[in-house]
């Protein structure tokens, strides 16, 4: 489900959104033991001048949106990308029904930077 | 498979996307260990190192149970004292080229904890090989082609013994020669329980036998050693 669900104060600010996804929808139930899905998560939105603490920018970020304000068309604005993220684990059953727990690192957006 | 279903099977280290054929219970092991992972506060969750099993405090981000495939050994004459004789066999050939096997624990589980039954405090011998060379007609393996890994007496009043098996499981991948074990059980050798009640109702209570599973921990290189190159990036 990747619809859109802006969290609790609709902005274009770079933050994380939600996206759920759903195991099933990618016909997986009859192999994978649990979870049915996960909150995935994604990142999103703008990164402007100036940056803001709470935008997790690298000192380079700060450097590009000060450039972008002043030549907008020659240098864009800095990427909004996941700087933490968590792990989530799969039980399954693999090809010889044995039982198998793997964890996967990196799998949940928890916080989003440019 | 379309072509996203594989790129996304491959990421997640699958080469096919598995289709079980009888799938079983989960076993309990598997299932506290990801529960307790589910469970963790989200704040501290980007903390749980997906590549380390600290249930066993060892590297790995894969831990897998395997069925025991082997089948008891019927001798024809029963030999003194031996209550239980089976062959043991885990098929470890679905572990991936790429993994890296860091701990095996076998686990011989009973039907019940015997803490008040007529056998407690009688003590059992058990003895665990490593098979070296398949004898003819599956008949148990003779001494040489054996060799003696385990021999420990115990009293029946645990529900499961565990016995750590990396060395031999580690064996068994590095020279591709997986021919199994031998377990043994039997009465130990004091002469009155064996007068008294006679071996066969001393046996009795090792029939609640239940099952042997090998719990198995890799490390998946790919996996584990990428994300460490692009968290140290």
């Amino acid at each position: 489900r990747s619809a859109y669900y802006p969290l609790v104060t609709p902005s274009n600010l770079c933050k994380p959104r939600r996206l759920y996804i759903s195991f099933s929808d990618v016909g997986w139930e009859n192999w994978i033991i649990a979870p049915q899905g996960y909150m995935a998560n994604y990142c999103l939105g703008e990164c402007p001048f100036p940056l803001t603490a709470e935008l997790n920018s690298t000192n380079h970020a700060i450097l590009q949106t000060m450039v972008h304000s002043l030549d907008p068309e020659g240098t864009p604005q800095p990427c909004c990308v996941p700087v933490r993220l968590s792990p989530i684990s799969i039980l399954y059953y693999d090809n010889d029904d044995n039982v198998v727990l793997r964890h996967y690192e990196d799998m949940v957006v928890d916080e989003c930077g440019c | 498979l379309s072509l996203q279903e594989s790129l996304l099977l491959k990421s997640l280290g699958l080469s096919t996307k598995p289709s079980p054929k009888t799938p079983g219970p989960v076993p309990s092991v598997l299932w506290r260990i990801f529960q307790k992972r589910k469970t963790l506060p989200s704040t501290n969750k980007d903390l749980a190192d997906a590549c380390r099993v600290e249930e066993f405090n060892v590297p790995g981000n894969i831990i897998r149970v395997f069925a025991d495939q082997g089948h008891f050994i019927h001798n024809g004459q029963p030999q003194r004292l031996l209550c239980l004789q089976k062959r043991l066999y885990f098929n470890l050939s679905v572990l991936e080229e790429g993994e890296h096997l860091t701990m095996a624990q076998l686990e011989i589980k009973f039907s019940h904890n015997s803490y008040h039954t007529s056998s407690q405090g009688q003590v059992f011998e058990l003895r665990l090989y490593q098979t070296s060379q398949m004898s003819l007609r599956g008949m148990p393996s003779h001494e040489h082609s054996r060799k003696l890994l385990v021999e420990q007496s115990f009293a029946r009043l645990h529900k499961s013994l565990l016995f750590n098996l990396s060395g031999v499981a580690k064996d068994w991948r590095a020279y591709s020669r997986n021919l199994g074990l031998i377990l043994e059980i039997s009465v130990s050798d004091g002469a009155s329980a064996v007068a008294s009640g006679g071996l066969q109702s001393l046996c009795a209570s090792i029939d609640s036998f239940l099952d042997t599973s090998l719990l198995v921990v890799t490390l998946s290189q790919q996996q584990c050693k990428a994300s460490r190159r692009r968290r140290r990036r």
